[in-house]
């Protein structure tokens, strides 16, 4: 599901915590994500 | 609903109002002059934020996983995570304020997502779930709020800046105004010569009303000011030392300059939204031409012996329009008063011993703006401009929008361009915290 509609979208490394534990995920964020 | 402070002050909440009428509001990218307007085609339906759970037991706030279901100006319709197609917890949110946060936020502070209680049993595992709903799905950046709060900032002016701006008493006339307040660009201005206590103005930054320091006499414009402020922008001009407090050309967006050597004339008839009543494109003339490209016009058969209802337009204003332009378009052209019979401009034109403004005067550029009819925005009042009122697109002729505002009659439409500084998406008033004027309710009588 790569999104168009921009200049720059970036793949993230984004952290999960639930009451069951911690885990990563990878998600799509729009650029310039400093 | 879930969320907290609903409407900015006045409380009007866009959301339920939305949703009952079914309706779309414009799309944030159609406002140039608003905030985050540049990158609002990367906010998109399917997108994944971290939204605070109300429904929850835990002791401290707790988050939850939000999919946008869709958008509205800045609102936008929300669903927790784990309620599948059960649209009967959809909730509205404004994506451009603190309550909304990129996936991944809450780990980033320690705090755990907590799944709201009417669902918390319905998966055993949901790391499972997340892993399967979350992988390459899209997030606000980790800087959203911040690219948020930078955009809404405007560095040019501030309280004691110095302006000259349309004496709202007399239109043909420019006084001199401190800018009391900014409010997402919006001035609201104090006329410096006023005896009154709240003799106060609102206008945008970007309006055609507003203008520098030095601007009538540069333009030459009438202004309703004192001889030694008159004498001292003589000055100015001369040797371009301003003060610290007056507002300069720079701050001022650049209008477009007209090409070719053909110009305006005095005498010159054309079709113009009356300042007066925005509803109404009205038979006018050209009464007299200004330097630097501005014109002022007059409503035919409704102009004062003395021209005190004059109004000031640039040549390249989106108010000003062909002889023939409603006619084109299928609107109402409103005769001047007394005009006996039907109106029509060739008639009129012999009968007045006098010759339409050439069409290539006239800029006819029609900008990709995006606004279609029945949008909801909010718009300002022009007539009570310290008002923004809920409202609706309710025609698009080219770049011109027929603005009608909800509860009231059709004769308070407003005829306003598609760029004009004065139209917000929903949801701006609740990000600037100023209030919103609610659709009029009308009480029947018992």
């Amino acid at each position: 599901d790569v999104p168009t509609s921009t200049k720059k979208w970036e793949q993230k490394q984004v952290q999960i915590k639930t009451l069951e534990g911690e885990f990563s995920v990878t998600m799509w964020a729009s650029g310039g994500d400093d | 609903t879930v969320t907290s402070r609903p409407g900015g002050v006045k409380g009007f909440d866009w959301g339920p109002y939305l949703s009952s009428t079914s309706s779309d509001a414009a799309s944030v990218s159609c406002f140039k002059h608003c905030p985050m307007s540049d990158n609002w085609l990367n906010i998109t339906v399917g997108m994944k934020v971290e939204i605070q759970n109300h429904e929850c037991d835990l002791p401290e706030h707790a988050y939850w996983i939000a999919t946008v279901i869709k958008i509205a100006g800045y609102k936008s319709l929300m669903r927790f995570e784990g309620f599948g197609n059960d649209t009967s917890y959809d909730f509205w949110m404004n994506l451009c304020t603190q309550d909304v946060h990129p996936v991944g936020w809450c780990a980033t502070i320690g705090k755990p997502l907590v799944p709201p209680k009417s669902i918390q049993h319905k998966y055993l595992d949901w790391k499972e779930y997340l892993v399967k709903r979350l992988t390459g799905s899209r997030t606000l950046p980790s800087n959203f709020y911040n690219k948020v709060v930078e955009s809404i900032s405007n560095h040019r002016f501030k309280k004691g800046v110095n302006v000259e701006v349309v004496d709202k008493m007399c239109v043909s006339a420019m006084r001199v105004a401190t800018v009391d307040e900014v409010i997402g660009g919006r001035l609201r201005l104090q006329y410096v010569d006023s005896k009154e206590e709240n003799d106060d103005f609102w206008c945008h930054m970007r309006s055609p009303l507003v203008h520098p320091i030095t601007w009538s006499q540069r333009s030459g414009h009438k202004l309703h000011a004192i001889q030694e402020y008159k004498n001292e922008c003589l000055n100015k001009i001369i040797t371009e030392n301003y003060h610290p407090t007056d507002a300069v050309p720079d701050m001022f967006h650049k209008v477009k300059e007209p090409m070719g050597d053909l110009k305006f004339q005095v005498g010159m008839k054309l079709e113009a939204i009356d300042p007066l009543n925005l509803s109404a494109i009205c038979v006018a003339t050209v009464m007299k031409v200004l330097k630097n490209n501005y014109l002022m016009i007059g409503i035919d058969g409704s102009m004062a012996q003395n021209g005190s209802d004059w109004f000031c337009y640039h040549t390249s204003s989106p108010c000003i329009f062909p002889v023939g332009f409603c006619e084109i378009n299928g609107l109402d052209l409103t005769p001047p008063r007394g005009y006996k019979g039907q109106f029509k401009w060739f008639e009129y034109l012999k009968q007045s011993k006098s010759t339409a403004a050439p069409v290539k005067l006239f800029d006819k550029e029609i900008p990709k703006h995006g606004f279609k009819p029945s949008h909801k925005v909010e718009a300002v009042d022009l007539m009570e401009p310290r008002l923004i009122c809920v409202a609706t697109v309710s025609k698009v002729v080219g770049r011109l929008l027929r603005i009608h505002f909800d509860g009231w009659e059709n004769e308070y439409d407003q005829w306003v361009d598609s760029e004009s500084p004065d139209l917000y998406p929903a949801g701006w008033c609740e990000v600037m915290n100023y209030g919103l004027e609610g659709p009029r309710v009308k009480v029947e009588p018992p």
